[in-house]
């Protein structure tokens, strides 16, 4: 079909823009204004001293949390609940995660090596509980490097609806309206990274995408391992949407 | 390949499909 004109691709630009800024859990700005709140060297402690469990049921709330607020993002996208069921949620099994990553490098703050999490600013450490310390420092270098990019608020929210509306996802059905809709997001994409004249971004992002698809694959192989090794536990600390999103179908049934 | 996601109940919810997955 004939590439969309300059009047669609403002189009696609202020929608996903708008719904982007319309479904963030924390505005950038208001996040700016928290930077001072960084917990005290006690409180690391405190939570250093959790039990394993308790600091992945603490962590996949908060990512459950924030996966919700993605939903709600790519509802807003237009097309997207024009896709076929199946395609809608493949799209978001798939990719919900990959956009939570993405958001966070609105949350974090490279000054210092911290992340916005339960109500102050952490450092990786805190997170050592968990018993994933590689996953965290990369998650954590993945939020430094993201920031190293300087993506505006526009341009961010583009790439998000870009990551989260992939044509090359498993098990979709409709597979070429994915794909309309993909390479749309992208010409609007580039776009804005051209006329905010940050055009050498672009051969940058299919790295990113390939970090954020790893980081992905390595949360999914942390959590079977976690469940694994606490068979007992495992199904009633995390919340009914990240089993659902997370766990193979054979334990989610469990 | 569809039967695979039919049990994404909450996601269907969250989507706003209250009669879960039809035909796809």
């Amino acid at each position: 079909s004939a590439p969309p004109s300059g009047t669609q691709l403002d189009h696609v630009i202020q929608n996903i823009v708008k719904s982007h800024r319309e479904t963030c859990q924390f505005l950038p700005e208001q996040l700016q204004t928290l930077r001072w709140k960084i917990f005290s060297q006690t409180e690391v402690e405190a939570y250093q001293r959790k039990s394993t469990e308790e600091m992945w049921q603490k962590c996949a709330h908060s990512i459950t949390d924030a996966i919700q607020y993605v939903v709600e993002f790519a509802k807003r996208i237009e097309g997207f609940m024009e896709l076929c069921q199946n395609d809608q949620i493949v799209l978001l099994k798939a990719g919900s995660l990959e956009v939570v990553l993405l958001r966070m490098c609105q949350a974090f703050n490279p000054g210092n090596n911290t992340v916005f999490f339960e109500g102050k600013y952490a450092g990786p450490e805190l997170f050592h509980a968990l018993g994933c310390e590689d996953l965290t420092s990369s998650v954590f270098e993945f939020s430094h490097g993201m920031c190293s990019l300087r993506l505006s608020e526009p341009e961010l929210a583009l790439f998000s609806a870009m990551v989260l509306i992939s044509s090359d996802r498993m098990w979709l059905q409709e597979r070429y309206k994915v794909e309309k809709l993909q390479t749309d997001i992208q010409l609007a994409l580039k776009h804005v990274l051209q006329r905010n004249r940050h055009d050498t971004v672009l051969a940058k992002l299919p790295l990113k995408v390939m970090s954020l698809r790893s980081l992905c694959g390595r949360h999914a192989e942390k959590l079977r391992i976690f469940c694994l090794t606490h068979p007992l536990v495992a199904h009633s600390i995390f919340p009914p949407l990240y089993k659902e999103l997370f766990t193979l179908e054979s334990e989610h049934s469990a | 390949e569809s039967k695979s996601h039919q049990k994404v109940t909450l996601l269907q919810l969250l989507l706003g499909h209250q009669n879960g997955a039809k035909g796809n």
